[in-house]
């Protein structure tokens, strides 16, 4: 999926596709089969605002190294948000 | 603190769990300590109840797994996420699972099985991720220290929001120190007094006896209210030694002369009283002159004469070792121990008109106080 990035840091393939496995584990980021619009809702943009604003970051809606340096973090297997 | 969405919660106040597997990171008996004591955070501060179970089905499974481990929410290996559970409800509702690829403990290095537990505990009963980086349902690992943890108070709303204020169940936490004197002219510069501290969930209470009455003193109170001992417990005899609660078990123990009476709250336990000799002291032992519990070590310390004794509640045994000289392991508090209590990790020693806080952590004295300073005297 692509992932809004913030263009001050430069994150590698692995890193992208640690991030949008956190966003689907933590914030109900659901796959977009091909060629199917997303509900606004539903883009990883939507769910990293919605990450940022739960840690109180910048929300930009964009991966920025904050973001991802949270994201690193150990933590709790159960979702932040959504059902 | 936040909810699953329905607020989903238990519908019942008395709840089960039950151990399936251990991790080989720690003991046995230092795994249960940990699950117990991370129950023990909820129900301190709810009406909730747990019991422990060792067959069947429990409302709240416990396991170690990794990888895929049967849940379809799969572990990923060291570090990452640490553990999971689910919130209230059947078959997998309550259940909680921590990742085997981690490091457990209980202290800091690796993850801490207590605090993780406390926190999936949380989720089992209801609570969602805070936004509180305070709060114990904040989601991100933060090791909070070896002192007795604190349920911080994000997350004492968000549970009492669920299920409510605990009721007035008291937890008793004692100091003991004996009188000498006639009760009708107490005097509190000379006389020895006995003390424990009652505590109800939210209301603090210290008791102190003396040989046929005690007098209750809340921290906010200045006047201590005076009570006749057998008011509470008739069986017991006046003029009590010494006394200590064991807050694993909820008991509390008094001591006169060679026999050991066994309280919960207000009810003396079945079999008591017992002799010392039977807890592992000398059978020529006539009398233990104070005890106290530390609660992180989960040791007891009985005080006699010039020597004391190390009791490990959980193995139920004397410790080898003992008796040793007082002078030996706590310097500067006097050769003899008329009481002792404990809080929040310090130890306070009272020898005559004295009272020496003790350190357990740099292991040394660091205030000396008048015994009557308790009473703000």
């Amino acid at each position: 999926i692509p992932i809004p990035l913030e263009d001050s840091h430069e994150f590698t393939e692995k890193d992208l596709q640690f991030a949008e496995r956190y966003l689907r584990t933590h914030y109900d980021l659901r796959p977009n089969p091909a060629g199917i619009m997303r509900k606004s809702g539903n883009t990883v943009a939507a769910k990293l605002r919605e990450m940022q604003a739960f840690f109180g970051l910048e929300v930009t809606g964009k991966l920025d190294e904050e973001t991802y340096e949270l994201m690193q973090k150990p933590r709790c297997g159960v979702p932040d948000v959504g059902e | 603190y936040n909810f699953f969405p329905r607020k989903l919660k238990w519908s019942k106040m008395n709840l089960t769990y039950r151990i399936m597997n251990y991790t080989s990171d720690l003991r046995r008996n230092e795994v249960d300590r940990a699950f117990r004591k991370a129950f023990k955070v909820w129900s301190d501060v709810t009406p909730l109840n747990f019991t422990r179970i060792r067959s069947g089905i429990a409302d709240i499974m416990i396991s170690f797994g990794t990888k895929e481990h049967g849940d379809f929410y799969p572990f990923d290996g060291p570090s990452g996420l640490l553990a999971h559970a689910f919130p209230p409800g059947p078959d997998y509702g309550g259940d909680a699972h921590f990742d085997d690829d981690e490091v457990w403990s209980d202290d800091s290095k690796g993850y801490n099985l207590f605090l993780v537990a406390a926190h999936e505990f949380g989720h089992s009963l209801g609570l969602e991720h805070s936004r509180d980086p305070g709060a114990l349902m904040f989601p991100i690992y933060t090791y909070t220290g070896k002192t007795g943890f604190v349920l911080p108070d994000d997350d004492v709303q968000g549970i009492q929001e669920l299920y409510g204020k605990s009721g007035t169940v008291y937890s008793i936490f004692y100091v003991t120190i004996t009188i000498n004197s006639p009760v009708t002219y107490f005097n509190y510069n000379t006389s020895k007094i006995l003390l424990f501290c009652a505590m109800t969930r939210n209301l603090k209470y210290i008791l102190f006896f003396s040989t046929r009455f005690f007098w209750r003193l809340h921290p906010q109170m200045v006047e201590a209210e005076l009570v006749l001992l057998k008011s509470f417990w008739p069986e017991l005899p006046n003029k009590i030694d010494a006394a200590y609660e064991n807050p694993i078990k909820d008991l509390v123990f008094m001591f006169k002369g060679k026999k050991v009476w066994a309280l919960n709250g207000y009810d003396i336990v079945e079999d008591f009283p017992k002799k010392i000799y039977e807890m592992g002291f000398p059978k020529e032992m006539k009398r233990i002159d104070a005890a106290v519990h530390v609660k992180d070590t989960g040791k007891t310390l009985f005080f006699t004469g010039n020597k004391y004794w190390s009791y490990d509640e959980e193995a139920e045994v004397m410790e080898a070792g003992y008796p040793r000289l007082i002078e030996e392991e706590f310097a500067g508090i006097g050769d003899k121990v008329d009481a002792v209590y404990e809080r929040n990790g310090y130890l306070y020693f009272f020898n005559g008109p004295l009272q020496f806080e003790y350190s357990i952590w740099s292991q040394r004295i660091v205030r000396v106080l008048h015994t009557n300073s308790l009473f703000w005297c």
